[in-house]
C-alpha cells in the first residue's frame, strides 16, 4: 500500500507481502516468478522487471544468500522500489529495461532468514539436515559447481563454510542454477553480501586472473567511483581471491564459468562498529549508494553485448 | 531463542603471515566456538571475530601471548541485538 518502511528490517512474511504489492501495483513492469522451494519447503520467489518480449537479455541480482546479512535483503527491497519508481524517469534505467529484463531474488536463503528472526540472529547457512549428521546447514555460497570443495570451503558440517555433500546439493542453489541455465540469456549476475565494503569479480577459487580481468577491473572501478559519489563511502575492488580470500564453490565463479561475463559480488558497507548488526538508520544510505554501482554495471552490460 | 549475552566481537590486526597462521589455528579450535565475521587474510588488514563469553579470557590470553594486536569492536553482542529488536518492535507499532 506504499507504506513500507525502508528504514527498518522486516520479516520474511513482510518482504513477501511487499513483493506481492509491487507486482500488483506495477503489473506491466513487475511480476513474481517462483523458481522452486527451499529445504523447508518455503517458496523461492524472484521479482521479474520486464517491459516485454520473451527470453530477452537479462540481469540477475540476488541478496541474502547468507541469512544474517540483513542489510542485503533491505537493500534488495529498496532497489526493487527504486526500479519501479525510476523507470520512465531515469534515462539509463529506462534504456536498460527497454532492452533487458532484471531478475531479483530478494531472499535467497528463506529458511535461514526465518531462523534469524526466530532462533538465531547470527545464522549464516541454510537449514538442511542429513541423517547421522549432527550439525545443521550448508553454506550456500560454497555449494556451487565451480571449484567445489577447494580452498576456502570446509568439509566439516559444523563449519560456517561447510560446502555440503556435493555440488548443488542444496535446493536453494539448484533452483537458481536450473532457472539461469533454462533462461540461457543472463548476461550479468550480481550477488550481494555484507559487510566489508568491496566489489569483486571471479575468481574466488583460484588466484588465476580470468580472461576478462581487465574489463571487469575497470568496470568495478567505475562502479565503486559511482558509489563513492553518494555518501563518500570507499570500497575496494578486485578479484575475490586477491581482494578478500580464497573461496571455492561460490556463486559468481559458477556464473562466470557458465558464460556470464559480468559476474560481481558486493560486500556492502561496514561502519566499522556493528558488523552484521548494522543499525536500521543505515539501510537507506547503503541502498542509495549501492544503486549507483548496480546501475553502472547494468549500463555497461547493456552497452557491451556479447 | 539463542542469546549472545557477554559475547564480544574483537577486531584483530595480524602484523605478519605468522600471526595470520596463529589466527587460523585459533579458528580451528572447535571448543572455543569462534565465529569469524571477517577472516584474517593480509598482514595489516583487520579480522573480526565473535567470541562467546566463555571463551573470551582464553582468546585474549592467546592473542596477548603471541603479541597480536586487538581491540574490542562490540562489547556485548546481545546489547546490540536488543536494540535492533526494540527498533523493529517500535517500527511495527508505528506502522499499525
Amino acid at each position: 500500500n506504499g507504506n513500507f518502511n525502508f528504514e527498518a528490517y522486516h520479516t520474511l512474511e513482510e518482504i513477501s507481502q511487499e513483493m506481492d504489492t509491487l507486482a500488483a501495483q506495477y503489473p506491466g513492469l513487475v511480476s513474481k516468478v517462483n523458481i522452486g522451494q527451499s529445504f523447508e519447503k518455503r517458496p523461492m520467489n524472484v521479482l521479474k522487471f520486464s517491459t516485454g518480449g520473451s527470453q530477452r537479455r537479462a540481469i540477475w541480482i540476488d541478496t541474502g544468500i547468507h541469512s544474517r546479512e540483513w542489510i542485503t535483503h533491505a537493500t534488495g527491497i529498496w532497489t526493487a522500489k527504486k526500479i519501479v519508481n525510476e523507470y520512465g524517469k531515469d534515462h539509463t534505467l529506462t534504456n536498460i529495461l527497454n532492452a533487458m529484463d532484471i531478475f531479483m531474488e530478494i531472499v535467497t536463503n528463506p529458511d535461514g532468514f526465518a531462523f534469524t528472526h526466530s532462533m538465531n540472529r547470527l545464522w549464516r547457512k541454510n537449514k538442511s539436515t542429513r541423517p547421522g549428521v549432527f550439525c545443521i546447514g550448508v553454506d550456500l555460497n560454497r555449494n556451487w559447481k565451480s571449484g567445489f570443495g577447494g580452498n576456502g570451503s570446509n568439509n566439516n558440517p559444523c563449519s560456517e563454510t561447510y560446502h555440503g555433500p556435493s555440488a548443488q546439493s542444496e535446493p536453494e542453489v539448484a533452483a537458481i542454477v536450473d532457472f539461469i541455465t533454462a533462461h540461457g540469456n543472463i548476461k550479468a549476475l550480481i550477488s550481494i553480501h555484507s559487510y566489508s565494503q568491496m566489489l569483486m569479480y571471479p575468481y574466488g577459487h583460484s588466484l588465476e586472473p580470468v580472461p576478462n580481468q581487465k574489463e571487469l577491473y575497470n568496470l568495478a572501478k567505475d562502479a565503486v567511483q559511482a558509489l563513492y559519489q553518494v555518501h563518500g563511502i570507499e570500497y575496494i575492488y578486485g578479484s575475490i581471491s586477491t581482494t578478500l580470500y580464497m573461496a571455492s564453490g561460490i556463486t559468481v565463479d559458477w556464473a562466470y564459468d557458465n558464460g556470464i561475463k559480468y559476474s560481481f559480488t558486493f560486500e556492502l558497507r561496514d561502519t566499522g562498529r556493528y558488523g552484521f548488526l548494522l543499525p536500521a538508520s543505515q539501510i537507506i544510505p547503503t541502498a542509495q549508494e549501492t544503486w549507483l554501482a548496480l546501475r553502472t554495471i547494468m549500463e555497461h552490460t547493456l552497452n557491451h553485448p556479447y | 531463542q539463542e542469546t549472545f549475552v557477554g559475547d564480544q566481537v574483537l577486531e584483530i590486526t595480524p602484523r605478519n603471515e605468522e600471526q595470520i597462521k596463529h589466527l587460523v589455528e585459533l579458528e580451528a579450535e572447535e571448543h572455543l566456538q569462534l565465529d569469524f565475521w571477517k577472516l584474517p587474510t593480509i598482514p595489516g588488514e583487520t579480522a573480526h571475530v565473535r567470541v562467546p563469553f566463555v571463551s573470551i579470557q582464553a582468546v585474549k590470553v592467546f592473542l596477548e601471548s603471541q603479541g597480536i594486536a586487538y581491540s574490542t569492536m562490540i562489547e556485548d553482542v546481545q546489547v546490540l541485538l536488543d536494540k535492533e529488536n526494540e527498533e523493529m518492535l517500535l517500527n511495527r507499532r508505528r506502522q499499525r
